[in-house]
């Protein structure tokens, strides 16, 4: 699975995810990315979530909805979609990860799973990892 | 507003030989969609240009490189949203197109739906123009690799457990 989200100098929000789903899945499976408040989900008013990760548990939580809805609440990206993640881990045993930006422009990559590669740019600087701390 | 963009190429566990050409691809991404965003134009054009970068991309599991289903075939999904206007569009177990994540674009753009899926979305690409691949275009030899492996009744569990990550 890949994703982007985005804010413009306008302040508007976007967000993107594509995938091939899930290695020698059901043919006719359709997982979290095709499903709104799933696999994204983007919100002037709050922000923006593309996750990866574990489709059918990111249904079960709705994640990028559950993610937004934290920080309609008043969370930062970082600490809504570690809460958001933790979730889904502690309730249906789900494993992934997140990109996030709100409409101040801040953004967080988060992940539960052993790696996730990520780039942010914003400023004229380019922040990238690929396991966790980084 | 400072522009921003971020990018992710998936979660799970990146084999240690593929984990810098991830890691260069997801730059290479947020570059594309940044420069976008640097040109003016729109949170959605970015968006679009950076998942259209990453589905080209065969380090991922998306357009070329997606996973294989049970029958060696590719199926992928796609979905956009604008946090302007709350529209969205998006595909489902598509084919034979190289990046899913433009369909999905005008899904959103072109008709009154959400979300169009499997033979529907097919023809749906076909009257917007969008040309079609031969779905074997979209497989690369890692790609069929995984999907030996994980047919075989003596599968690694871990390994195969890897490849549940959407």
């Amino acid at each position: 699975t890949v994703g982007a989200v985005a804010v413009d100098e306008d302040g508007n929000i976007a967000c993107a995810t594509s995938t091939g789903g899930m290695l020698n899945k059901m043919e006719g499976r359709v997982g979290d990315t095709a499903c709104i408040g799933c696999g994204g989900y983007a919100d002037n008013r709050a922000g923006a979530v593309s996750p990866t990760g574990h489709g059918e548990a990111i249904m079960k939580v709705t994640l990028a909805r559950l993610i937004l809805f934290h920080m309609a609440q008043g969370m930062s990206p970082e600490e809504a979609s570690d809460l958001g993640l933790a979730t889904m881990k502690e309730r249906v045993e789900g494993l992934g990860g997140v990109v996030t930006v709100d409409p101040q422009g801040r953004w967080a990559a988060r992940f539960t799973s052993t790696q996730m590669a990520w780039a942010a740019a914003q400023g004229g600087t380019l922040h990238f990892g690929v396991f966790s701390g980084e | 507003m400072l522009p921003v963009l971020v990018v992710h190429g998936g979660a799970g566990q990146i084999p240690k030989e593929r984990v810098e050409m991830a890691s260069a691809g997801v730059r290479a991404a947020a570059r594309a969609g940044y420069a976008v965003l640097q040109g003016g134009r729109s949170s959605m054009d970015a968006v679009v240009e950076a998942v259209t970068n990453l589905e080209n991309n065969p380090s991922f599991n998306a357009g070329y490189g997606s996973v294989l289903n049970v029958k060696g075939e590719v199926e992928m999904d796609a979905i956009v949203m604008d946090g302007r206007t709350l529209a969205s569009g998006a595909v489902s177990a598509v084919r034979n197109i190289a990046n899913p994540i433009q369909l999905a674009r005008l899904v959103m753009e072109q008709t009154s739906h959400l979300c169009l899926t499997a033979g529907g979305a097919g023809q749906f690409a076909r009257a917007m123009g969008m040309p079609e691949v031969p779905g074997d275009s979209l497989i690369t030899e890692y790609a069929r690799m995984r999907w030996k492996k994980n047919l075989a009744p003596n599968a690694n569990p871990v390994e195969s457990q890897m490849g549940k990550m959407g």
